[in-house]
């Protein structure tokens, strides 16, 4: 038997342009969400437990797309999705279409545990939620002003970002985009690059 | 995306991911992240949590394919992220974390960069991004 591990990610597909200044930013948030979840582990909860609570902590942070900050529909309102699963005996819960719940991860394992499902989404899950006593926040606690910004640069380039924390046209996402003629299903070939 | 994934000292692994999707999507877009199997998948073996471009992620059942070649193929931790990293994805650009019941760590990711940490009991501490 080996000893604990645990890894964390906050998005792949990173902008190379990305400054310094926003890598130690998201390194810093990285390290913080390894520390919780090490003493989590040196106090030997559950890996259940402590994939949640990293999760919850990284959504509640805005720097990464999920939870606060995460990116917007073409509407500018958040719909978010998660999921969770337990080794053991493979239980698992999922959650799509969130709009009111500050944790989506939590929800996801309110599914798990508390329903007979493993999947809920949009109405159903919000309902649930609130019979749960999940959490319940206004849409509005999930936007951020640079999201907002990211957003009306995608609408000018019509095209849906890979990646939201992208500053700068040009470079890819919404300005290569607006280069890129090659379409697909109508939309711009940006549209299937990497999130 | 976030996503994090974990083996405590029984053992047990668990993985757990979340996300807001991407920028100026259509209302009621689903991604990778939700779907056990692709964005998120833990079992006896591993536990794994994907992030990257989500129709790739779907298709391939990223995920589990990292379980699946461990328990078929017989490779280990970090043979099976590079294996399916390398041969799963087709032109598709991804990212993944893993770890093994037996406390390996492993990530891999096919894009520019990505966002991760890990740590070991052991005192092994990586935080990177390219």
């Amino acid at each position: 038997m080996g000893g604990w591990a645990i890894a964390v990610h906050g998005g792949a597909g990173v902008d190379p342009n990305l400054p310094q200044e926003r890598q130690e930013e998201a390194k810093r948030l990285l390290s913080r969400c390894l520390e919780i979840g090490i003493s989590a582990l040196r106090s030997n909860l559950p890996a259940i437990d402590v994939v949640e609570l990293v999760v919850r902590e990284l959504e509640t942070d805005p720097l990464f797309n999920s939870g606060r900050g995460s990116a917007l529909t073409e509407n500018g309102t958040v719909e978010m999705e998660a999921s969770i699963m337990d080794g053991p005996k493979r239980r698992c819960g999922a959650v799509s279409g969130i709009t009111r719940v500050k944790n989506p991860v939590s929800l996801a394992r309110l599914v798990m545990e508390k329903s007979p499902h493993s999947y809920l989404a949009f109405s159903g899950a919000e309902e649930f939620a609130m019979k749960q006593g999940a959490e319940m926040v206004d849409n509005e606690y999930f936007i951020t002003e640079e999201n907002v910004g990211m957003l009306k640069l995608a609408k000018e380039a019509n095209s849906i970002l890979f990646d939201y924390r992208i500053p700068t046209i040009g470079t890819c996402g919404a300005g290569a985009a607006m280069e890129s003629p090659l379409q697909m299903n109508g939309l711009p070939i940006s549209v299937y690059a990497p999130e | 995306t976030v996503g994090c994934v974990v083996v405590d000292k029984e053992g047990r692994c668990a993985a757990a991911t979340s996300t807001g999707g991407l920028m100026n999507k259509m209302m009621g877009r689903i991604g990778d992240s939700p779907l056990i199997g692709s964005g998120t998948y833990a079992c006896n073996l591993c536990g794994v949590s994907c992030t990257g471009e989500g129709e790739a992620i779907i298709r391939s059942t990223l995920a589990r394919e990292v379980a699946a070649v461990m328990e078929y193929k017989g490779l280990n931790l970090h043979e099976a992220v590079d294996y399916v990293i390398k041969h799963r994805l087709d032109e598709g650009k991804a990212g993944l974390i893993a770890v093994s019941s037996t406390g390996e760590v492993a990530c891999g990711f096919n894009t520019t960069g990505m966002f991760r940490g890990c740590a070991t009991e052991d005192g092994f501490m990586e935080v990177g991004v390219w």
